[in-house]
């Protein structure tokens, strides 16, 4: 396991720990950085946060939902690509989806999924296959407006 | 890094 991998998972395990009671800046921080400094960082920082949202405990899912949302405020057009992709953007319409994960996931989850995706479409109009998903979700009802 | 083509990625997951 390279360095840049463990380093990101050490630091997205702190970002997102269930025991914090206020959100650890310092790692968030460091999680951004890294994501943008390092070759592949990209790729690996979209791939661990995938699995964090995924995550059975609310309070990680919910974190790590954040800072989804904070490292594409901070970490630039290549980040929003890839979070752009069919790749990521299934792994957080699973957690929508009653055919998936839908019924194992907490409203809140849900909610803020919904939001990002919303809130997405608008800030980030190239990246047209949000607005796809988004469509999709609407279309098989997963969304009322 | 490896030269990624337009494919890399999938298909839109239907919910």
């Amino acid at each position: 396991m390279d360095v840049v991998t463990t380093s990101l998972e050490a630091l997205i395990q702190r970002a997102t720990n269930p025991q914090n009671q206020k959100p650890d800046v310092a790692a968030i921080e460091a999680f951004c950085v890294m994501l943008t400094k390092e070759s592949e960082g990209v790729q690996i920082g979209t791939k661990l946060l995938a699995t964090h949202i995924q995550s059975l405990n609310e309070s990680e899912a919910l974190q790590a939902l954040s800072l989804l949302d904070t490292c594409m405020k901070r970490c630039g057009p290549l980040f929003h690509a890839e979070i752009g992709k069919f790749r990521f953007l299934n792994e957080m319409i699973k957690l929508v989806s009653p055919k998936y994960l839908g019924g194992r996931t907490t409203a809140s989850v849900r909610q803020k999924v919904l939001q990002l995706l919303y809130a997405w479409i608008r800030e980030y109009p190239r990246e047209t296959k949000i607005k796809e998903a988004y469509e999709m979700l609407k279309k098989q009802g997963v969304i009322e407006e | 890094p490896v030269i990624r083509g337009f494919s890399d990625d999938e298909p839109l997951v239907i919910a």
